[in-house]
């Protein structure tokens, strides 16, 4: 399963 | 946090000051888009959802907190306060043809089928869209005060230096997030023509008019 990127971003 | 992330995340700041500024220091939002502002507040309502699950930094949480906040206090000036100067005539796209087509897409292309994946997913795709009905406007009366366009260039800029942090990141960290960069570009597409006129314009100190 494809990992979900970090939300380090806004 | 690189320098192009920093700057990115000032000039939104920036942004929304200049905005809110204009709105309230004239008394009137004429010449902003009510519907692009109601889009930005459904941007960060659906992104910022994981101030709620998550905690990234102090700094990631006041941010967040304040792009929500001033976007509900835009709405407010502009549809309760000083209602009686909104350009409403101007102000005629659809935002349901924004709306539905990106929730249709982040339902299908998105990293994880779950709520908060699906509505974070949508607020990227939507915020690349979300200006267009404040260019349509601008578009409409054929020109722009010189604050709303010092408000535009700042809010094109963002997603520009976000362009290149994402350079930056994938360079230095390997880092990158698809979904946001393509979405970036295309928002950032959106703006050219805008970034023209005021550098070519405004910034030589004439009014932003469109040719006739």
């Amino acid at each position: 399963e494809e990992d979900v990127p970090a939300k380090d971003e806004l | 946090m690189n320098i192009f992330r920093l700057l990115g995340d000032l000039s939104h700041l920036l942004a929304i000051i200049i905005l809110l500024l204009k709105i309230w220091k004239s008394r009137s939002c004429a010449g902003i888009s009510g519907k692009s502002q109601i889009l930005f507040s459904v941007v960060y309502t659906t992104r910022y959802l994981d101030l709620l699950t998550t905690h990234v930094s102090p700094y990631n949480t006041v941010m967040k907190l304040v792009f929500i906040f001033t976007s509900y206090a835009t709405i407010y000036l502009m549809y309760v306060k000083f209602k009686a100067t909104y350009d409403h005539n101007h102000d005629t796209f659809r935002i349901e043809f924004l709306l539905i087509p990106t929730f249709i897409l982040a339902l299908l292309i998105n990293h994880e089928f779950t709520v908060l994946e699906v509505l974070w997913t949508f607020s990227i795709y939507l915020e690349s869209v979300a200006i267009l009905p404040q260019l349509f406007l601008v578009s409409k009366t054929r020109e722009a005060e010189s604050i709303t366009s010092h408000y535009l260039f700042a809010l094109g800029s963002y997603r520009a230096l976000y362009l290149l942090n994402w350079v930056y990141r994938y360079v230095v960290e390997s880092h990158y997030e698809l979904i946001a960069i393509i979405s970036g570009v295309v928002q950032t597409i959106l703006y050219c023509d805008f970034f023209y006129l005021y550098i070519t314009k405004v910034l030589k100190g004439k009014k932003l008019q469109l040719p006739a």
